[in-house]
């Protein structure tokens, strides 16, 4: 474990409970895109299928367990929970997940590193959490008011693909057997997608205006 | 062990 792999999984474990706290305390997913949070829950789902199995350490068992509760408990928030499902902007949540999926597994199947069930969802689950993102981009560009707490969450899960970066250097230059072409090209091309939103949020930031992404 | 690949990410 190094700092850099510490700091991603900080941010992208604090990138989820601030949303989970969000909707809990404020009972609203106002401007949250219920799609991009099933294809999370999907990628989690999937990429854990070694949870207890394969052992690695105390702290990936743990996060692993957290990061499926949250991303199922938010979804379960959004669909279920009376007052929170209210404040779901449905009509604006337009992108279907069949467009993401079925190009992730057929590239799954094809791109894995070893042709097993357990890989080729592991390889999936990669593919997919690179582009689970675009539903709430597409929402953050329709929605005009984008809050604070939308802002700050999709900040720290581009905070978390950042560091998650100079870890695969860092790893690469201090252990010999550390190469992961799957990981790293798809970790690069998601890190790309929010390189368009942080240069908007930076300079909101800078000139201490709200949020406003262009049409 | 050889044969199972390590992924230790999260």
């Amino acid at each position: 474990m190094n700092i850099f792999r510490l700091a991603g999984d900080m941010t992208h474990l604090m990138s989820v409970l601030v949303l989970l706290l969000k909707i809990h305390t404020i009972k609203s997913c106002a401007g949250i895109s219920l799609k991009t949070q099933e294809l999370y829950a999907l990628v989690f789902a999937t990429r854990y299928l070694d949870i207890f199995t394969d052992f690695i350490s105390v702290y990936n068992t743990i996060m692993k367990l957290i990061f499926l509760g949250s991303s199922f408990s938010i979804v379960w928030y959004m669909r279920r929970h009376k007052l929170v499902r209210r404040s779901y902007d449905k009509e604006q949540d337009t992108f279907r997940h069949f467009f993401l999926v079925l190009p992730c597994l057929l590239l799954a199947l094809v791109m894995n590193e070893k042709f097993t069930f357990k890989e080729v969802m592991w390889a999936f689950s990669l593919y997919l959490e690179a582009v689970a993102i675009l539903p709430q981009l597409v929402l953050l560009q329709r929605t005009k008011n984008i809050d604070n707490l939308t802002g700050q969450y999709v900040f720290l899960l581009g905070a978390y693909r950042a560091f998650y970066i100079f870890n695969w250097i860092y790893r690469y230059f201090t252990e010999p057997h550390y190469v992961h072409w799957i990981t790293w090209i798809s970790g690069l091309v998601q890190t790309l997608l929010y390189a368009d939103f942080f240069y908007y949020y930076f300079n909101s930031w800078k000139n201490n205006v709200k949020l406003h992404l262009p049409a | 062990s050889p044969g199972i690949i390590e992924h230790d990410e999260l």
